[in-house]
């Protein structure tokens, strides 16, 4: 059962993808898996639907390990959707939001990589995909996307880690997050969830120029750091990638936002200490559970302003 | 399996839009196969660089001769990964 997984843990994807199960087992009513997809290698891209009922509900899409090697975003995505099962019907806010709304949960958004990280290179970050003319492998997920794309901040050479892709959505897990959005056609909120350095950071990256909301999620951006500090003290910064961090082209949130997705952002969790990528597993549950904080508070937001 | 035995993180504490100039130089150079874990953009953002055993060395003298100050976040990244495959066997067992 769930109650005996690990949540404290770094897990293989057949570990993930068997709890997957396990949990929508447990919760019939409330969750199903949805295979919106394969992976270059051919792995399936499952989707944790939460949904109480209707159809086709306004909804929010939470994504988690789009860069394989950012581990403790997947295994928060996995204690996560234990906590909005476990928590709806107890807690009132998001049993409330589930009644009116729908999440989206793709816990592992980059699988071929994922597993590379177990098997051949704990410090990939990219898809697996052969890059034609070249011997290097893989684009990075985050610069592929149809926005700003082949703008600066992302590389044309196949060999950096920052690599684009020869096309906007050449690859195929960012197609296949691109063709259930657009299908869906009723997503109100985008979060991607990266690892590290604590910022919370919300449209654009291909551009320093603001958003024409910035003022609004500038405001709930920082109102959901506050609560996410309030657990352990960890402190984020909050603004646009741009000016937060660099100019980034082909990024997701700037896709869903340019979408019309208005409550996009993106999420890079901690390390506090000195640990980079490999932060020990015994900050796991810390950081998804001050990260729920963040994420509760958002999703609260964006049911309270239906737009 | 790649392995990272020798290889280490620093960290840089940036305090000069010069300084993150010269990071921006090394972060361009394909020579010393520098992975950055976390890219020079701000002094109010530190910078992580993953230096392969090969070449740190030569890196921390383009630091040294900068003026750079930096320190050692990861002594060897072998080690920590080791530990936490490790811990990912125990885990595996104890649910097993």
């Amino acid at each position: 059962s769930t109650r005996s997984f690990n949540f404290g843990a770094y897990h293989t994807l057949d570990t993930i993808y068997s709890w997957m199960d396990t949990l929508v087992a447990e919760h019939p009513n409330l969750i199903t898996k949805q295979e919106i997809g394969r992976s270059y290698e051919n792995r399936p891209m499952y989707v944790l639907k939460f949904s109480t009922g209707g159809s086709n509900r306004p909804a929010i899409w939470i994504d988690t390990g789009i860069h394989s090697r950012e581990w403790v975003s997947p295994a928060t995505g996995v204690w996560t959707a234990n906590k909005i099962a476990t928590d709806y019907g107890t807690d009132a806010s998001l049993t409330s939001l589930l009644n009116t709304m729908d999440i989206y949960l793709l816990i592992l958004t980059n699988p071929d990589g994922y597993v590379y990280t177990h098997s051949n290179d704990r410090m990939w970050r990219k898809t697996r995909s052969r890059n034609s003319g070249s011997i290097c492998r893989g684009v990075d997920p985050n610069r592929n996307w149809d926005a700003g794309f082949g703008g600066p901040g992302a590389s044309s050479s196949p060999c950096s880690d920052s690599y684009r892709g020869p096309s906007a959505h050449s690859e195929i897990e960012v197609k296949n997050v691109v063709d259930l959005i657009k299908s869906h056609g009723n997503f109100k909120a985008f979060i991607s969830v990266h690892a590290y350095s604590q910022l919370l950071m919300y449209p654009y990256g291909y551009t320093c120029t603001n958003v024409p909301h910035q003022a609004e999620l500038d405001s709930i951006g920082r109102a959901a750091v506050q609560k996410l500090t309030s657990l352990y003290g960890t402190s984020y910064k909050v603004g646009s990638i741009c000016k937060i961090i660099y100019q980034a082209s082909g990024g997701s949130i700037d896709w869903s936002y340019n979408l019309g997705i208005k409550y996009s952002f993106a999420f890079e969790l901690r390390d506090t200490g000195r640990y980079g990528f490999i932060l020990p597993s015994n900050q796991i549950i810390p950081t998804a559970s001050e990260t729920w904080l963040a994420l509760k508070h958002i999703m609260e937001y964006v049911r309270d302003h239906p737009y | 399996e790649r392995i990272f035995i020798g290889d280490q993180v620093i960290r840089v504490d940036v305090q000069s839009e010069e300084q993150i100039q010269l990071l921006q130089a090394l972060e361009t150079s394909q020579e010393w196969e520098l992975d950055f874990w976390l890219h020079p953009v701000s002094t109010e953002l530190p910078v992580d660089i993953r230096v392969p055993r090969s070449s740190l060395s030569s890196v921390k003298d383009y630091l040294q001769a900068h003026s750079i100050p930096f320190s050692v976040m990861i002594d060897n990244l072998q080690e920590l990964l080791d530990e936490e495959k490790a811990e990912m066997e125990v885990n595996r067992m104890r649910e097993r």
